[in-house]
Parts: C-alpha cells; sequence; structure tokens
C-alpha cells in the first residue's frame, strides 16, 4: 500500500481526508485493539491531520495516542455506567 | 447540562463514509 502523504490529502475534501486517514489508522489501532478499534478511530481522527500523518509514520507516536484514547473512553463509559446506576 | 453523550466517540467504519465531523468548513 503506497503510504499517505500530506499532498496526497491537500488534494482532498476535508471530509475525503479524515476517510482517508480513518482507512489507513483503522488496521494498525485493530491490532492493538481490536474491539475498540472502529471508536478509536473515531476519537482519532479529531485530531489534525498533520499529527494523524505522523502517526501513521510513526509507531511510538501511534501506540502512545491509542492509549490515551483508550483511557478517555474507559473513563467515559465508567461515568455513563455510573450514572445509568443513579 | 452534564455534557454526557452515550453517542461518543462516533464510531469509524472502514469502507463506509465517515460522519464523525459533520461540521468541518470546506
Amino acid at each position: 500500500q503506497v503510504p499517505l502523504t500530506a499532498s496526497m490529502l491537500a488534494a482532498a475534501l476535508p471530509q475525503e481526508q479524515k476517510q482517508m486517514l480513518g482507512e489507513r489508522l483503522y488496521p494498525l489501532i485493530q491490532d492493538m485493539h481490536p474491539t475498540l478499534a472502529g471508536k478509536i478511530t473515531g476519537m482519532l481522527l479529531e485530531i489534525d491531520n498533520s499529527e494523524l500523518l505522523h502517526m501513521l509514520e510513526s509507531q511510538e507516536s501511534l501506540h502512545s495516542k491509542v492509549e490515551e484514547a483508550v483511557a478517555v473512553l474507559q473513563a467515559h463509559q465508567a461515568k455513563d455506567t455510573a450514572q445509568k446506576k443513579g | 447540562s452534564n455534557g454526557s453523550n452515550i453517542n461518543w466517540p462516533p464510531e469509524f467504519r472502514p469502507g463506509e463514509p465517515w460522519k464523525g465531523l459533520q461540521n468541518i468548513d470546506p
């Protein structure tokens, strides 16, 4: 697969840019967290495209952001569960 | 408002159009 570049992104519409980034990020995230991959990818797509490109190039950077996103997601879900219990 | 939103975050599904960001300026 051809690596995604900034110039490739620049040629696309904003909505398409996120789609392209998501398609590249998803399989990498799925390797780390198979059941949460869709949600984590959705969260990470809120980040700037330039940083997302960097994450695609740097395993270390991607890994740390994914772990950050998982922590936020779990805290969010725990809060929801607590609220439902009353 | 407590800011809670059980639908957050939007889920990305490969092969489907991404609709998570509806408010991007063209």
